[in-house]
C-alpha cells in the first residue's frame, strides 16, 4: 500500500545539516495497523509527512500503490491522496471560517460527492467522535480535543484504504483516547491501514504492531 | 494570589447557550500547584483563561492579587500579566517570523530587560528544557513537542508568580514529559504558584492538589 525504502529527510539551516529521517525502510499493507514512537523530535512526523507524499525525500523512494511517487506529476500525487490517503496533521490545519461540519464535508466536495450525501456523511463521521453537538461550531469556537477529533473525521472523510494519524489522541483525556483508540480498531478490522504517530502507550499497545523511532532510525 | 467567585462563561451560538464554566469558585495562594483534570470540552482552557484574565467571565469575579480585574484598565492587566502570570497556551500561540530565542525574550523585551540579560536568560531557559540546539530554529522548522517546550520557556521569561499551563505536555512522550514535571516541581518548590490543566495522569499526580471539571463545574 505505501513502502519507504532507505528514505532520509535532511533539512539545511545556515551552517547546520539536521537528519530529520536517516535511512528508514518499511512497508505498510491493506490491514495493517502501526504504531510509531519515540521521543519528541525524533522524526515521527517527518516519516508520517514521507508517507503520505505531502513531504519529498532528501533521498531514497516513497511507493503508493507500487508506483514511485517521485514519477508521479503534482496533481496524480493529490488525487491519489484525496481518494486514498487520511491525513491527521499534528497541527490539524483546519479551516477557521469554515464549521466543523464544513470543514469535513471539504475533501468529499473535492471528490465530487454530492451535496446530500456530503452532509449525511460528515454528521455520522462527528457524530461518531462525539461531536455531534458542535456541528456549526468553527475550529475557534471549541475546545482543544474537539478541534482534535474534527481532524479525525476530516481525516475520513472520503474512506481511505490508508489513515496517517499524527497524535490523535494528544489532546484527549483517557476515556476519550480510548474511543479514539476502539474507532481506530474498527476501522482496521473493516480493512483501513492504520499508521499512527503516538506518545499514548494505550492507543500504541492497540495497534497490530510497534516501531520504535529514535534519532531518525528505527531502533531494532 | 488569583481567586474566581462564582464565575460563569457563556456563549451563544446562532440559537444555542453554550455553558463552558458554571459557577466556579477556587483560590490559588503562593506557593499552590494544582492541577485541573477532565473530559475534553469540560472547560479547563476556558477556565485558566478567566484565571489568567485573558478572558472575562459572563458573571462572577476574578481577583488577582486582590483586585478586581474588572476595575483593571486594559493596560494595567495587561502589565499585571506581564510581570506576575507566565501563560502556556494548548495553541502555543508561537510568532512564526520569529525563532526559539526571539520568541522567549519578546516578553522580557516587553518587561524593559537589557538585550544581553535577555539573551542568556532565553538561552538559560530553552537549554533547561532540552532546545538548546534549536535557539535559531523558528517555530515551521522544529517539532510539536519542541513548539510545546519553547511555549514553556516563553512563559517563564518574567519569572512569573503564577504559572498558568494548558496541557503543557500534550506532544511529548514519557520521558519528557516527566522532565517537564520535574522543572514544574523545581519551580514550585522555589516559589512559584502553578495551575496546569492536563489530560497527563503523572502530571497531574505530581501536582500537590487535584481538582476534577465536568461539564463546566468542579466535581467534589
Ligand atoms: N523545517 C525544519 N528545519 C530544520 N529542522 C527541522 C524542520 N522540521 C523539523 N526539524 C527537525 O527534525 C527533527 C524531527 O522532527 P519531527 O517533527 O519529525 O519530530 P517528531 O518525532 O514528530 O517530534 P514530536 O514528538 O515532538 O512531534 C527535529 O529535531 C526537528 O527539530
Ligand atoms: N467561542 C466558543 N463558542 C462556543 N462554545 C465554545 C467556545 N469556546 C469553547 N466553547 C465550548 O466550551 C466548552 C469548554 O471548552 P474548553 O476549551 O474550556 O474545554 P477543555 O476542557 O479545555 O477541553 P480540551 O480538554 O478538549 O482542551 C466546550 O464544550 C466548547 O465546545
Ligand atoms: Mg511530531
Ligand atoms: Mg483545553
Amino acid at each position: 500500500l505505501v513502502e519507504a525504502r532507505d528514505v532520509r529527510r535532511e533539512y539545511r539551516l545556515k551552517g547546520d545539516l539536521i537528519e530529520a529521517v536517516r535511512g528508514i525502510s518499511l512497508e505498510v499493507s491493506a490491514g495493517d495497523f502501526l504504531a510509531i514512537v519515540g521521543p519528541s523530535g525524533s522524526g515521527k512526523s517527518t516519516l508520517l509527512h514521507l508517507l503520505g507524499a505531502v513531504d519529498s525525500p532528501t533521498s531514497g523512494a516513497i511507493y503508493l500503490d507500487g508506483s514511485d511517487v517521485t514519477v508521479m506529476t503534482d496533481a496524480e500525487r493529490a488525487r491519489f491522496r484525496l481518494e486514498h490517503v487520511g491525513l491527521v496533521f499534528q497541527r490539524f490545519h483546519l479551516l477557521p471560517m469554515l464549521t466543523a461540519l464544513e470543514n469535513v464535508e471539504l475533501p468529499m466536495a473535492e471528490a465530487g460527492l454530492a451535496r446530500k450525501e456530503r452532509e449525511q456523511r460528515a454528521k455520522a463521521l462527528l457524530t461518531r467522535v462525539g461531536l455531534g453537538e458542535r456541528l456549526r461550531h468553527r475550529p475557534g469556537e471549541i475546545s482543544g480535543g474537539q478541534r482534535q477529533r474534527v481532524a479525525v473525521a476530516r481525516a475520513l472523510a472520503n474512506r481511505p484504504a490508508l489513515l496517517l494519524a499524527d497524535e490523535p489522541t494528544g489532546e484527549l483525556d483517557q476515556s476519550t483516547s480510548a474511543e479514539m483508540l476502539e474507532l481506530f480498531q474498527s476501522l482496521n478490522e473493516d480493512g483501513t491501514a492504520i499508521v499512527v504517530a503516538t506518545h499514548d502507550l494505550q492507543l500504541a499497545e492497540g495497534a497490530r504492531r510497534q516501531m520504535t523511532l529514535v534519532d531518525g532510525k528505527i531502533r531494532e
